[in-house]
Protein backbone atom coordinates (compact mmCIF):
# COMPACT_ATOMS: atom_id res chain seq x y z
CA UNK A 1 0.00 0.00 0.00
CA UNK A 2 1.33 3.97 -0.40
CA UNK A 3 0.70 6.24 2.32
CA UNK A 4 -0.31 9.52 2.05
CA UNK A 5 -3.16 11.83 1.75
CA UNK A 6 -5.94 11.61 -1.27
CA UNK A 7 -6.47 15.16 -2.34
CA UNK A 8 -9.60 14.47 -3.19
CA UNK A 9 -10.56 14.17 0.88
CA UNK A 10 -12.25 17.17 2.73
CA UNK B 1 -15.73 8.65 -3.93
CA UNK B 2 -17.82 6.33 -1.59
CA UNK B 3 -20.84 6.25 0.05
CA UNK B 4 -19.25 6.30 3.65
CA UNK B 5 -17.73 9.39 2.42
CA UNK B 6 -20.73 11.20 0.75
CA UNK B 7 -22.69 10.53 3.88
CA UNK B 8 -19.46 12.04 5.90
CA UNK B 9 -19.34 15.07 3.96
CA UNK B 10 -23.47 15.39 3.84
CA UNK B 11 -23.51 14.90 7.59
CA UNK B 12 -21.07 17.79 7.78
CA UNK B 13 -22.55 19.92 5.50
CA UNK B 14 -25.98 18.88 7.46
CA UNK B 15 -24.76 19.68 11.02
CA UNK B 16 -23.46 23.31 10.31
CA UNK B 17 -27.50 23.68 8.39
CA UNK B 18 -28.25 22.90 11.59
CA UNK B 19 -26.29 25.14 13.80
CA UNK B 20 -27.48 27.95 11.65
CA UNK B 21 -31.09 27.42 11.59
CA UNK B 22 -30.67 27.23 15.24
CA UNK B 23 -29.34 30.39 15.47
CA UNK B 24 -31.77 31.99 13.28
CA UNK B 25 -34.70 30.42 14.40
CA UNK B 26 -34.08 30.89 18.23
CA UNK B 27 -32.27 34.10 17.45
CA UNK B 28 -29.79 33.13 20.05
CA UNK B 29 -26.28 31.70 20.05
CA UNK B 30 -26.92 29.99 23.49
CA UNK B 31 -25.27 27.47 24.27
CA UNK B 32 -22.85 27.47 21.39
CA UNK B 33 -18.85 27.61 22.63
CA UNK B 34 -17.35 30.23 20.60
CA UNK B 35 -13.74 28.95 20.82
CA UNK B 36 -14.77 25.66 18.71
CA UNK B 37 -16.83 27.93 16.14
CA UNK B 38 -13.32 29.89 16.23
CA UNK B 39 -11.19 27.07 16.29
CA UNK B 40 -13.13 25.29 12.96
CA UNK B 41 -12.19 28.63 10.64
CA UNK B 42 -8.70 28.20 11.92
CA UNK B 43 -9.12 24.39 10.55
CA UNK B 44 -11.01 25.12 7.55
CA UNK B 45 -8.76 28.07 6.76
CA UNK B 46 -5.35 25.92 7.22
CA UNK B 47 -6.77 22.85 5.33
CA UNK B 48 -8.69 24.79 2.38
CA UNK B 49 -6.83 27.32 1.08
CA UNK B 50 -5.72 24.74 -1.64
CA UNK B 51 -8.50 25.70 -3.55
CA UNK B 52 -6.98 28.46 -5.24
CA UNK B 53 -4.24 26.52 -6.56
CA UNK B 54 -5.62 22.69 -6.89
CA UNK B 55 -8.41 21.80 -8.40
CA UNK B 56 -10.36 18.68 -7.69
CA UNK B 57 -13.81 18.39 -8.61
CA UNK B 58 -16.48 20.66 -8.32
CA UNK B 59 -17.61 18.90 -5.71
CA UNK B 60 -14.97 19.29 -3.58
CA UNK B 61 -14.20 23.28 -4.69
CA UNK B 62 -17.66 24.03 -3.66
CA UNK B 63 -17.62 22.22 -0.29
CA UNK B 64 -14.94 23.58 0.73
CA UNK B 65 -15.81 27.15 -0.34
CA UNK B 66 -18.95 26.56 1.73
CA UNK B 67 -17.02 25.12 4.74
CA UNK B 68 -15.14 28.31 4.90
CA UNK B 69 -17.47 30.89 4.51
CA UNK B 70 -20.32 29.11 6.95
CA UNK B 71 -18.04 29.09 9.61
CA UNK B 72 -16.87 32.57 9.14
CA UNK B 73 -20.54 33.61 8.97
CA UNK B 74 -21.12 31.78 12.50
CA UNK B 75 -18.08 33.70 14.02
CA UNK B 76 -20.19 37.01 12.80
CA UNK B 77 -23.68 35.62 13.75
CA UNK B 78 -21.92 35.15 17.57
CA UNK B 79 -19.90 37.85 17.75
CA UNK B 80 -21.99 41.07 16.06
CA UNK B 81 -25.20 40.02 15.39
CA UNK B 82 -26.34 37.96 18.80
CA UNK B 83 -23.26 38.74 20.55
CA UNK B 84 -25.73 39.67 23.89
CA UNK B 85 -26.80 35.82 23.42
CA UNK B 86 -23.04 34.47 23.36
CA UNK B 87 -22.22 33.95 27.54
CA UNK B 88 -18.31 34.27 27.81
CA UNK B 89 -18.01 32.89 30.81
CA UNK B 90 -19.12 30.00 30.59
CA UNK B 91 -17.20 29.16 27.65
CA UNK B 92 -13.86 28.98 29.29
CA UNK B 93 -11.65 26.33 27.78
CA UNK B 94 -8.21 27.36 27.00
CA UNK B 95 -8.01 26.97 23.29
CA UNK B 96 -4.55 27.99 23.08
CA UNK B 97 -3.96 24.30 25.11
CA UNK B 98 -5.30 22.84 22.13
CA UNK B 99 -3.36 25.16 19.15
CA UNK B 100 0.04 24.69 20.41
CA UNK B 101 0.13 21.00 21.05
CA UNK B 102 -0.89 20.30 17.26
CA UNK B 103 1.29 23.16 16.00
CA UNK B 104 4.02 21.07 17.50
CA UNK B 105 2.51 17.43 16.05
CA UNK B 106 2.16 19.23 12.28
CA UNK B 107 5.66 20.13 12.63
CA UNK B 108 6.56 16.51 13.36
CA UNK B 109 4.38 14.18 11.83
CA UNK B 110 3.39 15.41 7.81
CA UNK B 111 3.49 13.86 4.70
CA UNK B 112 6.21 16.85 3.73
CA UNK B 113 7.94 19.42 5.27
CA UNK B 114 6.65 22.05 3.50
CA UNK B 115 3.97 25.04 4.67
CA UNK B 116 0.78 23.74 2.74
CA UNK B 117 1.55 19.86 4.10
CA UNK B 118 2.65 21.24 7.57
CA UNK B 119 -0.49 23.24 7.62
CA UNK B 120 -2.49 20.89 6.32
CA UNK B 121 -1.43 18.40 8.87
CA UNK B 122 -1.66 21.12 11.58
CA UNK B 123 -5.88 21.37 10.77
CA UNK B 124 -6.44 17.84 10.80
CA UNK B 125 -4.98 17.43 14.30
CA UNK B 126 -6.70 20.85 15.56
CA UNK B 127 -9.90 19.34 14.71
CA UNK B 128 -9.63 16.19 15.79
CA UNK B 129 -10.27 18.36 19.37
CA UNK B 130 -11.54 21.48 18.14
CA UNK B 131 -15.11 20.12 19.69
CA UNK B 132 -13.44 19.71 23.20
CA UNK B 133 -14.15 23.34 24.47
CA UNK B 134 -17.71 22.89 23.14
CA UNK B 135 -18.08 19.35 25.15
CA UNK B 136 -16.37 21.06 28.15
CA UNK B 137 -19.18 24.14 28.02
CA UNK B 138 -21.77 21.10 27.94
CA UNK B 139 -20.23 18.96 30.58
CA UNK B 140 -20.50 22.86 32.89
CA UNK B 141 -23.73 23.58 31.74
CA UNK B 142 -25.00 19.96 32.22
CA UNK B 143 -28.02 20.23 29.40
CA UNK B 144 -28.86 21.62 26.06
CA UNK B 145 -31.29 22.29 23.76
CA UNK B 146 -32.67 19.48 21.65
CA UNK B 147 -31.41 21.38 18.82
CA UNK B 148 -27.86 21.39 19.53
CA UNK B 149 -27.45 18.06 20.08
CA UNK B 150 -28.70 17.58 16.55
CA UNK B 151 -26.30 19.39 15.28
CA UNK B 152 -23.37 17.62 17.50
CA UNK B 153 -25.08 14.48 16.46
CA UNK B 154 -24.15 14.94 13.07
CA UNK B 155 -21.04 16.67 13.24
CA UNK B 156 -19.40 13.41 14.94
CA UNK B 157 -21.53 11.40 12.66
CA UNK B 158 -19.43 13.24 10.03
CA UNK B 159 -15.75 11.89 11.11
CA UNK B 160 -16.96 8.47 12.55
CA UNK B 161 -18.56 7.72 8.97
CA UNK B 162 -14.82 8.86 7.54
CA UNK B 163 -13.49 5.76 9.44
CA UNK B 164 -15.25 2.85 6.98
CA UNK B 165 -14.64 5.48 4.05
CA UNK B 166 -10.73 4.57 4.97
CA UNK B 167 -10.96 0.84 5.56
CA UNK B 168 -12.93 1.26 2.18
CA UNK B 169 -10.09 2.97 0.57
CA UNK B 170 -7.55 0.95 1.89
CA UNK B 171 -9.07 -2.60 0.22
CA UNK B 172 -9.52 -0.70 -3.30
CA UNK B 173 -7.41 1.67 -3.85
CA UNK B 174 -4.51 0.60 -1.49
CA UNK B 175 -4.09 4.02 0.11
CA UNK B 176 -3.94 4.85 3.75
CA UNK B 177 -3.53 7.94 5.22
CA UNK B 178 -2.17 7.50 9.40
CA UNK B 179 -2.42 11.31 10.13
CA UNK B 180 -6.36 11.24 9.02
CA UNK B 181 -6.70 7.95 10.34
CA UNK B 182 -5.18 8.73 13.93
CA UNK B 183 -6.75 11.85 14.27
CA UNK B 184 -9.89 10.71 12.96
CA UNK B 185 -10.30 7.74 15.40
CA UNK B 186 -9.20 10.12 18.43
CA UNK B 187 -11.55 12.68 17.12
CA UNK B 188 -14.60 9.95 16.90
CA UNK B 189 -13.60 8.97 20.50
CA UNK B 190 -14.73 12.34 21.61
CA UNK B 191 -17.87 11.84 21.26
CA UNK B 192 -18.40 8.64 22.48
CA UNK B 193 -19.76 10.10 25.87
CA UNK B 194 -21.93 12.47 24.32
CA UNK B 195 -23.66 9.88 21.55
CA UNK B 196 -24.51 7.57 24.71
CA UNK B 197 -26.55 10.41 26.09
CA UNK B 198 -27.67 11.01 22.94
CA UNK B 199 -28.77 7.90 21.75
CA UNK B 200 -30.50 6.80 25.08
CA UNK B 201 -32.36 10.28 26.01
CA UNK B 202 -32.46 12.62 22.98
CA UNK B 203 -33.98 10.00 20.85
CA UNK B 204 -36.16 8.82 23.17
CA UNK B 205 -37.70 11.94 23.76
CA UNK B 206 -35.99 13.33 26.45
CA UNK B 207 -34.41 16.39 27.29
CA UNK B 208 -30.20 16.23 26.83
CA UNK B 209 -29.21 16.20 30.64
CA UNK B 210 -26.10 15.19 32.34
CA UNK B 211 -26.44 12.79 35.60
CA UNK B 212 -25.42 15.56 38.49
Amino acid sequence: HTEGRPKDEL
Amino acid sequence: MNLFRLFGDLSHLASILILLHKIQTTRSCRGISFKTQALYVTVFVARYLDLFYDWVSLYNFSMKVFFISSSIYILYLMKVRFRPTHDPSIDTFRAEYLVGPCVVLALIFNYKFTFPEVLWSFSIFLESVAILPQLFMLQRTGEAETITTHYLAALGAYRALYIPNWIYRYFSEGVVDPIAVIAGLVQTALYVDFFYVYFTKVLQGQKFELPA
